[in-house]
């Protein structure tokens, strides 16, 4: 939530900024505002800027990899831009790290623990204190991600991380995951529910078996 | 003893026009300020204490000052005199500073940052004292033993809304937030401290130093479930045996939780809390975002 | 909404809460 309210004005700023540079005229701006944008420190969502009619026009240009570039930010990581750096712009250092920590939240969609050696790999880094001082740094003091790093197992284990934008193919498996919650939720409050009844239950025995005990007693005293 | 009385004064004067501080304070305090044969005020003999203990603090003589602010002690709490209340509490502040009781100096000097009143006398406390005060109330925090005591003093002040404007406030939001410091901000804050804030000690760190080196153990702790000695060290700055033996004394101090394995070579940090607490308030965090996330859908209208 | 959709994302990955060994253990 954090996240989302610090990048919401400069989401709205650089949508606005965006409807109002169309047609041919416009392409140019629209690639450094693409650059802006992809460098903005405080920027990880761009989904709501690749929205932008104007932005879709730039596949006709000779701009169309801006596009492209934009697109990457918003669901891609370092990886793929290595892939396919050939058809890519050379990015800016900003650019660069801003991918880096987008692929850090990436690989926290799949995994809560994170192994030093994928990260390394992911992230074209040699050595553990450089990886470390990249997710201190640059995630978990940015606050995209919060966790503590494991030297001995040699791993970094994420208790929360910033939500990046959404394909819509990743939809129906979110609809899965929330649906799995809603039904464990359901059954756990059932068995709650049936544990509270034995419980009432039991205690109702126990008190009846008590006063007959204590009936029995009383008789038996009078009897003798 | 009138006649000698005026003589000491009237020397001392010269001597702090002379800009001679000790030798002012050493004119004044033969003063017999306890003499049997003529009575004198508390009033006149708070002022006498805390004038010398001023003096003293002059050329940074914390001992000789404390003697004399340990005199006034027990009459400033009669004393109506507020200028001179205001001065005895300053130069406590500044005596525990100097000592390096870095924490309690640090509350007395917010104290006296807090005064709300600012005509006394014929003296005007202008706001460039009080935020003076409150910047020596941050440095002295910041430079305080690392652990819950201090944490409280930095929520204190970070939640102090004149901090903010302070030139030292970037370093305290990054002490109160438990980050690891730079090299870079440290020696930009190393600038603004005083000699005996950067003396060395025993030990061959500065205090400024070991601070440092406090803080940023204390801020792995909280970014690491364990680390070794070489990379901690790495981190801190120093050798990794003294990273082990800084470790370890904050661990026996209690200002840290943890544990060293020196077989591994390896320090083990522990959260303040059990895992199954942390479970939950994790769990709690959750519930927390869940909400937050439906009071925004319903501000959409969704 | 994009935000929101984010916001559910990330949501999403919060649990499991813990998977440390410890935990595990504790739990158990």
């Amino acid at each position: 939530m954090d996240i989302e309210q610090k990048q919401a004005e400069l989401i709205d700023h650089f949508v606005k900024k965006a409807r109002n540079l169309d047609g041919a005229a416009g392409a140019p701006f629209l690639a450094a505002l693409v650059t802006e944008a992809t460098s903005h420190p405080s920027l990880f969502a761009f989904s709501e800027i690749l929205s932008v009619p104007s932005l879709a026009e730039l596949e006709r240009t000779s701009y169309s990899s801006s596009l492209e570039v934009l697109r990457l930010f918003a669901y891609g990581t370092w990886s793929e831009y290595k892939s396919n750096a050939g058809r890519l712009p050379i990015l800016v250092p900003a650019q660069v790290l801003k991918l880096k920590q987008l692929s850090v939240l990436t690989l926290a969609e799949t995994n809560k623990i994170l192994p030093y050696d994928q990260l390394m790999r992911e992230l074209d880094v040699s050595n553990v204190r450089e990886l470390e001082d990249f997710l201190i740094n640059e995630c978990m003091y940015a606050g995209i991600v919060r966790g503590k790093l494991d030297q001995l197992r040699r791993c970094f284990e994420v208790q929360f991380a910033a939500g990046r934008d959404l394909k819509h193919e990743q939809l129906d498996n979110m609809i899965k995951t929330m649906s799995n919650w809603l039904s464990t939720s359901d059954s756990l409050l059932n068995s709650i529910q049936d544990k509270i009844k034995w419980a009432d239950m039991m205690s109702e025995e126990h008190k009846k078996h008590r006063k007959d005990i204590e009936e029995k007693v009383d008789e038996m005293k009078k009897s003798l | 003893e009138e006649q000698v009385l005026v003589i000491r004064e009237k020397l001392a004067e010269l001597y702090e026009s002379e800009r001679e501080w000790s030798k002012a304070a050493q004119m004044l305090s033969g003063i017999d300020l306890d003499s049997g044969i003529r009575m004198l005020d508390d009033t006149y003999k708070l002022s006498k204490c805390v004038q010398i203990a001023r003096l003293y603090l002059e050329d940074d003589d914390a001992a000789s000052a404390e003697a004399f602010i340990n005199k006034a002690s027990f009459l400033v709490s009669n004393s109506q005199h507020e200028v001179l209340n205001l001065q005895y509490k300053v130069c406590y502040a500044r005596i525990l500073d100097l000592k390096r009781k870095f924490l309690e100096a640090a509350l007395r000097y917010y104290d006296i940052s807090q005064i709300e009143k600012r005509q006394y006398g014929d003296e005007e406390i202008d706001e460039e004292a009080l935020e003076q005060a409150l910047t020596a109330a941050v440095t002295c925090t910041i430079l305080a033993a690392a652990g819950p005591q201090r944490s409280r003093v930095l929520a204190t002040l970070y939640k102090d809304e004149r901090c903010s404007k302070l030139k030292i406030y970037p370093i305290l939001q990054k002490v109160y937030l438990e980050r690891i410091l730079r090299k870079p901000e440290i020696d930009a804050f190393a600038e603004e401290l005083k000699p005996h804030q950067k003396a060395l000690l025993p030990d061959n760190f500065t205090v400024l130093g070991r601070a440092m080196i406090e803080h940023n153990l204390l801020s792995a702790s909280k970014l690491y479930t364990n680390i070794s000695f070489e990379e901690l060290g790495t981190l801190l700055g120093i050798p990794p045996q003294k990273a082990e033996k800084i470790a370890s004394r904050m661990i026996y101090e209690d200002r840290m939780r943890g544990s060293i394995d020196q077989v591994e070579a390896v320090i083990h940090f522990e959260d303040d809390t059990e895992e199954l607490q942390q479970w939950d308030q994790q769990i709690f965090g959750l519930c927390q975002a869940l909400n937050d996330i439906l009071d925004c859908m319903s501000c959409k209208g969704i | 909404d994009n935000s929101l959709l984010r916001q559910v994302s990330s949501l999403m990955r919060r649990l499991p809460a813990i998977e440390s060994e410890k935990f595990q253990d504790d739990f158990l």
